[in-house]
């Protein structure tokens, strides 16, 4: 796959590139890398990066739909997970290096690394496996979506989700905004994810 | 969750830190 040749510093370049550079706002881009399971295989997306740029109203809706006890939650696993990443033990919550709430967007941002989608599943799969666009605008479309991450992403104050097939992956951009598709977003992320070499940038 | 697979464990690094600077900035409050 040509994909094979994207590096995790140019996959960051491209992410970044076509969030910054484009005309809306979007709040974050997921690359899903696509493989295949070499004991069943079956067809595999999973995580191979992502770049998150927040929305403008992250410090006005800081709280979203989340309870103190979701809050309390997600300090704690940043704690732990800025532990994992530096080695040193976590602080005591009342020594806490999390001291800000987790917004909505950030924790589905966050728990998205750990998903995966199995033979075309979700909306992502689905890019995939049909080799065109999904693009799902408006909350009321991803909370109906028969797609369990649509789902998710609403609940967490997306309002605009789409899927593009690139070589070896499928890129997934997300809005707290609502977006209509237009084919310039889909054709400059089609041309920054297919160029195929580690040229870039 | 001691073994997180190179990828995400550089993504999510980059996360926290950029998470970090964005909540000291003053002029993002």
């Amino acid at each position: 796959s040509s994909t094979a040749c994207f590096n995790q510093e140019t996959l960051q370049y491209r992410l970044q590139a076509v969030i910054e550079g484009a005309r809306e706002s979007w709040t974050y881009a997921i690359f899903w890398q696509s493989s295949v399971d070499a004991a069943t295989g079956a067809s595999l997306l999973a995580w191979g990066d992502g770049y998150y740029r927040g929305c403008d109203d992250d410090k006005r809706k800081l709280r979203g739909a989340s309870t103190a006890a979701d809050q309390e939650h997600r300090k704690r696993v940043l704690r732990e997970l800025n532990s994992l990443i530096s080695g040193a033990p976590p602080p005591a919550a009342d020594e806490d290096a999390v001291d800000e709430e987790v917004t909505d967007t950030e924790w589905f941002f966050l728990v998205s690394m750990a998903q995966s989608f199995v033979d075309g599943a979700g909306l992502p799969g689905h890019a995939l496996l049909t080799a065109s666009a999904a693009w799902v605008a408006g909350a009321d479309r991803l909370a109906s979506a028969a797609c369990e991450r649509a789902r998710q992403a609403q609940a967490f104050g997306i309002q605009t989700m789409a899927c593009i097939p690139v070589g070896g992956g499928v890129v997934e951009l997300g809005s707290t905004g609502l977006i209509y598709h237009n084919a310039e977003i889909t054709g400059k992320v089609r041309a920054l994810f297919t160029s195929g070499t580690d040229a870039f940038p | 969750e001691g073994d997180l697979p190179i990828a995400r464990k550089k993504s999510l690094q980059r996360f926290l830190e950029k998470r970090k600077e964005r909540y000291r900035s003053p002029t993002e409050l």
